[in-house]
């Protein structure tokens, strides 16, 4: 059954869609089957992928819409064992009803997530940069958490915030106690460690949150900037790049930290 | 009375927050007096100058639960024409509070913005990167709509949607013809010409948005990404660098326009 993992953050542009992406490609090259499913309005996930919203045929109104299930939307990508669905949001008014849709549905979007656990051996959720209603129907559909640490003073300034909604959103939900999603770990993303600014996050970040620190760094560069360029993740138009293998060695650690459990 | 002036987004992460503190501190020492209303729930513009929202006496909830005004509220910056309001935002309670007041109660944060008119020459609004309850409600209380745009293609391919969705916001509101903000225009932000997406966006975005986009375009600098480091603008501790030159001629390319209507 697959293990389900959410990609979320409090601030913009942390590396979530990018990291969705390259992470979802290297657990497919690696031999799994990988749905990622796009919950933010701004289809990060299929745009990076080279598809708009209006190139798709199915999007995930359709789950309330038309009852159809995950694996109905997932559409192919230019890797064999990966697929991909998206919100398919295409204005203002269809955002609206699905925003409003997630928070107060939320149950099918748990349900269809289910259901496709046995289709996939992972399924990444990419989550719009805050904790609406998306992001949460995606916590509760999810075994765990990744947050992308953005090697800046605001996202690292605000991470306390977050690990702290995290917890608890694990104690209450509904008066009934629900255990949320384990918290996989933090990783920093863009990373230049040339940098003042990124050279500070980063040892702030080990003394602050040593403990559920990944070890892998995502380095800031050129070729992980392109991806939505060439409409492929960069783990396979350019596998020996800096960026491409700092994902492939996140993949790996994420991987082996499931099996010591 | 003050121009009031809102940064949005559908992107995270393009430059909402760097843009107001920089364009605001422009302003300033240009002779304006302005006031930063950070109503974003991450509080980017008080981290930015330095201040955590534990560290401020007062937010944006107060403008509710004590009726005070903005200016009761605004704090001093390094810069003495340069005052700014935060959300102050401190956990995941006050920030379901603080958006359900933001879009319950929008009535009363028009009003202050409204009474701070008369005491500011220009008031600049930082949202989150999304159509929410605070940037709507910051859009109701506004003179103009600023569009910063991060050189990179899933940026510019929402950003169609964005401009449509400002459109809507003209049009109807509650039944009633409402003229909403009028567009200042569109700016290039973090552009790095030597990349290859860098020369992409900067030409797709010239030709398919020439009319609304601004002239002045800020580079991707080490400088601008210091800021929250320093606690100051951009402005003020590197003035001649290309960051903050750009942030001066687009200051200078905004006030001109006024004066051009
Ligand atoms: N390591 C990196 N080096 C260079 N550019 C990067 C890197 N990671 C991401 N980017 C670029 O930075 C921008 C923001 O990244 P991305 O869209 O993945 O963030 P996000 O957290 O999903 O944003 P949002 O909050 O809007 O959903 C994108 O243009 C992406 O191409
Ligand atoms: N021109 C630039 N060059 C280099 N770094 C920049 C530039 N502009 C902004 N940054 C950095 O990029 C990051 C994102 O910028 P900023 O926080 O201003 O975006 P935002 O649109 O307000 O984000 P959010 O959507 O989370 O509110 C910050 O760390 C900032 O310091
Ligand atoms: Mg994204
Ligand atoms: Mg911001």
């Amino acid at each position: 059954s697959a293990r389900v993992i959410s990609l979320v953050s409090r601030k913009g542009g942390v590396g979530k869609t990018t990291s969705a992406v390259n992470l979802g490609a290297a657990f497919a090259l690696s031999g799994h089957t990988v749905l990622i499913v796009g919950v933010d309005p701004q289809c990060g996930v299929a745009r990076t992928l080279g598809c708009g919203p209006e190139d798709l045929d199915g999007g995930l109104l359709d789950l309330w819409d038309h009852d159809v299930s995950l694996t109905h939307l997932a559409q192919t990508s230019p890797l064999k064992n990966l697929f991909f669905a998206s919100s398919r949001v295409r204005g203002l008014e269809e955002e609206e009803r699905y925003l409003a849709l997630m928070a107060s549905r939320t149950d099918l979007f748990i349900q269809q997530v289910d259901r496709a656990r046995d289709l996939y051996d992972t399924i990444l959720i990419d989550c719009p940069p805050h904790l609406g209603a998306p992001t949460r129907a995606a916590l509760q559909a999810s075994d765990g958490v990744l947050v992308p640490v953005q090697a800046e003073e605001l996202c690292r300034d605000s991470l306390g915030t977050l690990l702290g909604a995290l917890d608890t959103f694990n104690e209450a939900r509904g008066g009934e106690v629900v255990v949320g999603p384990e918290l996989e770990g933090i990783f920093l993303t863009m990373l230049n460690e040339r940098t003042k600014m990124g050279r500070h996050v980063a040892a702030k970040v080990a003394e602050e949150f040593g403990p559920i620190l990944l070890d892998t760094t995502v380095p800031r560069t050129t070729r992980l900037s392109e991806m939505a360029l060439r409409g492929k993740p960069s783990v396979i138009y350019d596998r020996r790049s800096s960026g491409s293998r700092a994902y492939f060695n996140l993949a790996d650690e994420i991987m082996s930290r499931y099996c010591e459990r």
